[in-house]
């Protein structure tokens, strides 16, 4: 990616200029399951790339336009799974009919993406038709990449190829799994396991691999998040503080601004302007407004750049482009309440606006007789906007499943992100695409992770989504809280973005970490009904469930999630320290609103011996009526790290309230 | 088959280290369920056997529910689809 790495502190330029104590990933290996790969990107370039690790156990499977020498120092395995979605469709994928490749080459273009933004090496210059320029890099770009296509353009992932890319990348050797991908809401329990990919993270987890995965586009309506198993490091996407601002001058010479992403070459002066509800079909059908399918008349609409509203957060500026095409428009000005994410109209040049711009350009078009509108080429503008800002579509906590497991994690860019993507015409020729969702995000964390293991080598999932959770920055670039996106703008909470927006430098020297063992996974599964029989047959070692209380709440996360306080309850976490061996910390509490909070012990003294310290923390509530959750956070500090958990409580006086 | 779908039978960790027989074993209690070897071998997809045990095959509603009883079968899971993000 352009940009992306800078923004969140990674500041190195090339390979010979190391400004940071992670090696650039080097030695591990990052297995991306997604749609593919496309071999040929410069992103995949092994130049200065050191030897394959010898822990890699994986291959470079052949397939249609893909073989062995596709695979390099870089890219170092690829395979392809296909069996379990040929099943779902019921047929064999015709790679004619259906534009995809019986290989793991990428037709989709999103796994080239997610895995150069991992991983890819360094290229110059590159660009999205000029927008985003400048040396695009994964964040650990001396980490290897194994690619497991278990996803199909058009058809998505099966269950049954999933695991097996799960099973295969266990076998392979990967450091780290990387999955853009997910199920919505209503979610499977991962507890009686119909959610592969909590499945096949738990055995990968239990085996030492970080597993990072994205938290769904369902944002920004509360409990949507998905991938929530509390083995997983879930993903949230940011804003960078990058902007594609375009001037549309209207016929009275005022510029207004939008963003955009088109690059015609045709700059084509002034043009009719007109209001989508002026060129309805039938004027008195209000979703001619929205720009919906079939609402545009043709002979009034032609010729002109069309300004449509939407209310919706989920309408698709290119589908209704479509629309404004279909109907003989020229361009599109699309009024929405949010402002992030712009896709790539191709038909006709679309520029979003927000309702206030929206609304002036429609007070113009109502008062003059002859509306114009002139649309400019989009620049590239960058650190001029507050960010990071949590993206609208980020998908929201608290989890549906098991809300006493704060998601997501993190949060990190997911925004109009810039990275290799399969080439337009599918030429091989180097290509990028600026692309937005909780799927860039997720690369972005498998990279800091694998930065982290490159370094730690033997830290468990658990240390570095510990290290990764309780090193994240809350503050944006202008010193204030990170907000979000959404139908109203507010503070960001712990619900938006777990432990706040990833910190790479920090989270390399945390100073403490929350490990959790396999068996501490399996006590929480014991606390979430799990019954002993099943228990057994999840790991080699026999291991019963406990009958201690709050298992849930106790699992030693980096976060405390309480979801139903009533009275009082106490949780217990332990901390490893991972610093100075002669370390004191001391605890700093900043209590939610309405709730008491009690840590025990204040002091923390670590020494050769002693490098693990339990403490207690009592939370009571002083709430008298039924309360929405509350965040607060604690923070252990040493003076040079600081170690912030996130807090978030839910105050329940009753089981349930009657009107009377 | 329009009356079988894929089926993901769970079996938890594995219990053997050598990925031939475990594969073996998968192919002997779909051998059981469907009545032959080659029956087995017809409706196995995939024999998960390096992170965890368990198979992919083609069942018939009955015959899932059937396997689900199994000693050492944890879960049957029907495929699903799952999408990018």
């Amino acid at each position: 990616t352009t940009r992306s790495w800078e923004f969140i502190g990674l500041n190195f330029h090339s390979s010979g200029k190391l400004s940071t104590e992670s090696n650039m990933g080097e030695g591990t290996i990052i297995g991306v399951i997604d749609s593919g790969v496309w071999p040929e990107s410069e992103s995949f370039s092994d130049k200065g790339m050191g030897p394959i690790p010898s822990h890699w156990k994986g291959k470079c499977q052949k397939g249609q336009n893909f073989n062995s020498s596709n695979c390099n120092k870089k890219l170092i395995g690829a395979r392809w799974f296909i069996k379990g979605v040929m099943h779902m469709i019921n047929r064999s994928i015709d790679t004619t009919k259906d534009d995809e490749f019986l290989s793991p080459r990428d037709a989709a273009g999103h796994g080239t993406h997610t895995a150069s933004t991992a991983a890819g090496n360094f290229v110059d210059k590159a660009s999205y038709k000029g927008l985003a320029a400048g040396v695009a890099r994964g964040g650990a770009p001396l980490a290897h990449l194994a690619i497991y296509k278990a996803c199909w353009d058009g058809f998505g992932c099966a269950d049954a190829d999933i695991l097996k890319a799960f099973d295969k990348a266990i076998h392979d050797g990967v450091d780290i799994l990387s999955l853009s991908l997910g199920s919505n809401i209503p979610l499977f329990s991962y507890i009686d396991q119909r959610d592969s990919i909590a499945v096949g993270s738990f055995h990968a987890a239990s085996r030492g691999i970080t597993v990072v995965c994205s938290a769904g586009n369902d944002g920004p309506t509360s409990q949507t998040i998905a991938n929530t198993a509390p083995w997983i490091i879930t993903v949230g996407a940011t804003t960078i503080d990058r902007a594609f601002p375009t001037a549309i001058t209207l016929g009275n010479h005022q510029t207004v601004w939008g963003q955009s992403m088109d690059t015609g070459k045709e700059n084509w002066g002034f043009t009719g302007l007109t209001y989508s509800e002026r060129v309805a079909v039938d004027s008195k059908d209000d979703s001619s407004k929205y720009c919906n399918p079939g609402t545009l008349n043709a002979t009034l609409a032609s010729g002109k750049i069309i300004l449509c509203f939407s209310k919706s957060d989920k309408v698709d500026m290119v589908n209704t482009s479509l629309t404004v095409a279909e109907a003989g428009g020229v361009g599109l000005i699309l009024a929405q309440f949010h402002n992030d994410g712009l896709p790539s109209c191709d038909l006709i040049p679309c520029v979003k606006v927000d309702y206030e711009v929206g609304t002036e350009i429609l007070s113009y078009i109502r008062t003059a007789r002859s509306p114009l509108a002139k649309l400019n080429f989009p620049k590239t503008v960058i650190g001029k906007w507050v960010s990071p800002q949590v993206a609208s579509f980020s998908s929201r906590g608290p989890s549906s499943i098991s809300p006493a497991i704060l998601k997501p994690d993190v949060a990190a860019p997911g925004v109009d992100i810039l990275a290799a993507f399969t080439p337009f015409g599918r030429k091989h020729l180097n290509s990028y695409a600026l692309l937005s969702g909780t799927s860039m995000a997720c690369p972005h964390v498998a990279a800091i992770a694998a930065l982290i293991k490159s370094v730690h080598k033997d830290w468990s999932p658990a240390a570095i989504r510990s290290a990764l959770v309780t090193t994240a920055s809350q503050t944006g670039t202008d010193g204030m809280n990170i907000f979000e996106e959404g139908f109203t703008r507010k503070a960001a909470d712990p619900f938006d973005m777990g432990g706040g927006h990833v910190n790479p430098n920090r989270a390399m020297q945390p100073g403490l970490v929350y490990d959790i063992s396999t068996e501490d996974y399996i006590q929480f599964l014991c606390s979430m009904g799990h019954t002993n029989a099943s228990i057994s047959a999840l790991t080699k070692t026999k291991i019963s469930c406990s009958k201690s209380s709050h298992l849930e709440l106790n699992l030693n996360l980096p976060s405390i999630t309480i979801p139903n306080l009533r009275q009082s309850v106490t949780v217990t976490r332990k901390v490893t320290n991972v610093g100075h061996i002669n370390s004191v910390y001391r605890a700093v509490e900043e209590a939610p609103y309405g709730i008491k909070m009690r840590v025990e012990p204040q002091v923390l003294s670590f020494n050769m011996t002693r490098k693990v310290i339990s403490f207690k923390a009592t939370f009571s509530t002083t709430e008298k009526l039924l309360a929405d959750y509350r965040f607060g956070s604690l923070t252990w500090t040493d003076g040079e790290h600081f170690v912030r958990s996130p807090i978030a409580i839910r105050t329940v006086k009753h089981e349930w309230y009657s009107y009377e | 088959d329009a009356s079988t779908n894929v089926y993901i039978v769970y079996m938890g960790e594995n219990k053997y280290e050598d990925p031939v027989t475990i594969t073996k074993s998968h192919h002997k209690l779909l051998s059981t369920l469907l009545g032959s070897k080659e029956a087995a071998m017809r409706s196995i997809l995939y024999s998960y056997k390096h992170g965890f045990s368990g198979f992919a095959a083609r069942l018939t509603e009955t015959e899932a529910k059937n396997i689900a009883e199994f000693p050492g079968v944890l879960q049957v899971i029907q495929n699903g689809i799952f999408k990018l993000h």
